[in-house]
């Protein structure tokens, strides 16, 4: 699951 | 990277720039809300918990970095700067913020896309940045005489959001593997939003060379 990594935004 | 997020990530480290250049030359915060920019540095840190372990790119890095290290120097002159604290104006200051903080926690912790203790606290993050302007919103309607440097910070502020909106409707069009998160898009609307009624009068003392007013 990459939903946490999906955080690319600031 | 598109340029819509980089043109917003761009006016946010602007606003940053445009409140340090006022802080650190001026030796002035007045018109400044203390309770926003201690929003702002709680939203950093519950935003950007993954500073170290998630890497997603030395820009990305390098910006949380600056804004985390912003935050914290702006609330250090604040408060223990013996000139810049002379010049903040605490009685106009008055925003209950806390509340602002316990609401946006709670509803965290009702409204998630997982509960998992980095999810919740982004999403709190994401909740609490939406509504960080208002102390701030509220200052200013009571400061008779904004100066340049503060409207334009609150201008560049206000842009940021606007734009990363822009960024997510360019990325849900042409990624297939963008995760959209809708309370993202709710929130982001409504932060923007909120400066509404500021870009009004902004805008119109812009285009007739006055002096930047909020009627009380």
């Amino acid at each position: 699951d990459d939903d946490e990594d999906s955080h690319d935004e600031l | 990277m598109n340029i819509f997020r980089f043109a917003g990530d761009m006016m946010h480290l602007l606003s940053v720039v445009v409140l340090l250049l006022k802080i650190h030359k001026m030796k002035s915060c007045a018109g400044i809300s203390l309770k926003t920019q201690e929003l702002y540095a709680l939203v950093f840190i519950c935003r950007y918990l993954d500073i170290f372990t998630g890497f997603i790119s030395l820009y990305n890095t390098i910006m949380k970095i600056v804004f985390l290290a912003s935050a914290f120097s702006i609330l250090w002159y604040m408060r223990s700067h013996k000139v810049v604290r002379q010049t903040y104006d605490k009685d106009q200051d008055t925003f209950r913020h806390y509340f602002l903080i316990l609401a946006c926690m709670v509803l965290a912790l009702l409204v998630h896309h997982k509960f998992t203790f980095r999810e919740v606290m982004w999403t709190f993050s994401i909740y609490l940045e939406a509504v960080a302007i208002l102390p701030q919103l509220v200052m200013l309607q009571r400061t008779r005489n904004i100066d340049n440097l503060t409207g334009n910070y609150v201008f560049f502020l206000g842009t940021y959001r606007g734009l990363y909106m822009l960024n997510w409707v360019y990325r849900y069009l042409t990624e297939v593997h963008y995760h959209h998160r809708w309370l993202t898009w709710i929130s982001g609307f409504i932060q923007t939003a909120l400066y509404a009624d500021f870009f009004y009068y902004y805008v119109k003392s812009w285009r007739n060379n006055e002096k930047l007013q909020l009627p009380a």
